[in-house]
């Protein structure tokens, strides 16, 4: 079963 | 001091009613060139941003930078208050601890005033890259939405393939399966209902099907949805608005 990413690791925290 | 007036509250309401169920808890950063908000559910899965542009509204006034710290579910009792066709104005102080809610029905001469109180919320604020995407589709809104409630009730993951010249929306789940084939078509008479397909690179994702059943609640603001896709990025998908747009970006998942 496809396992869900995390969002966050795509972007940077300004 | 913030003065924003929308000719229309449903404006506003159709807003809040495209994100208020997949986050709660939202700073509303105004500023002199309009509204923007930026919000990532619980699971940090999917990321909101939603920018509304002065364009949008009959009048705008921000003098200084003003953020109002908004729980959308208390935000929602407020508007189910006003009339579709009443104007809304929101108005708060340069350090606001609440925000009013004007509606004004001309026609009636009614006035309808409320304060919502403020938040004080500690959210990061991501930055969000302009991305190259690899597939950029355009598609009736309805048309994503029917995709997506019927596929979502066959299983929790929905795949989309996009190649030269379709895009594939597959499920696979407990009770069965599905698959939704569309190519790119221009309908001249009625171009909302046209698809466009733009590919450099066919890709393969696969998403939560829960999370595109939030998503499609965009399509009250819209009646056409942008989605673009890369491998291994979160997919956009986009809602415009006359100015502005509300913007969810989704994790996909991978197959393990």
């Amino acid at each position: 079963t496809p396992i869900q990413n995390d969002l966050v690791e795509f972007f940077t925290i300004i | 001091m913030l003065e924003a007036k929308f000719e229309e509250a449903s404006l506003f309401k159709r807003i809040i009613d495209g994100f208020k169920d997949c986050v709660q808890l939202v700073n509303f950063q105004c500023k002199q060139d309009g509204i923007i908000a930026q919000a990532v559910d619980d699971s940090r899965v999917l990321l909101v941003s939603l920018e509304i542009g002065v364009e949008a509204f009959q009048e705008y006034r921000c003098d200084h930078p003003i953020t109002l710290g908004i729980d959308l579910a208390s935000l929602s009792k407020i508007l189910r208050c006003g009339n579709n066709n009443d104007t809304l104005t929101l108005i708060a102080e340069d350090t606001p601890d609440s925000v009013m809610l004007l509606f004004e029905d001309t026609k009636k001469d009614r006035i309808a005033e409320f304060n919502l109180k403020l938040m004080d919320i500690d959210a990061d604020f991501l930055k969000i890259e302009e991305l190259v995407y690899e597939s950029t589709l355009n598609l009736p809104a309805t048309e994503f939405v029917r995709v997506v409630r019927e596929l979502g009730q066959l299983s929790d993951s929905l795949n989309i393939t996009v190649t030269k010249e379709t895009i594939k929306f597959a499920c696979d789940g407990d009770i069965g399966s599905g698959t939704i084939i569309l190519r790119p078509f221009i309908n001249m008479e009625n171009p909302s209902e046209s698809i466009k397909l733009e590919m450099d690179q066919p890709v393969e994702l696969t998403f939560g099907a829960k999370y595109l059943a939030d998503i499609v609640k965009g399509s009250a603001l819209s009646d056409k949805v942008a989605i673009r896709l890369s491998s291994e990025a979160p997919a956009l998908f986009q809602f415009d608005l006359k100015a502005g747009f509300l913007q969810f970006f989704l994790a996909p998942k991978f197959n393990d």
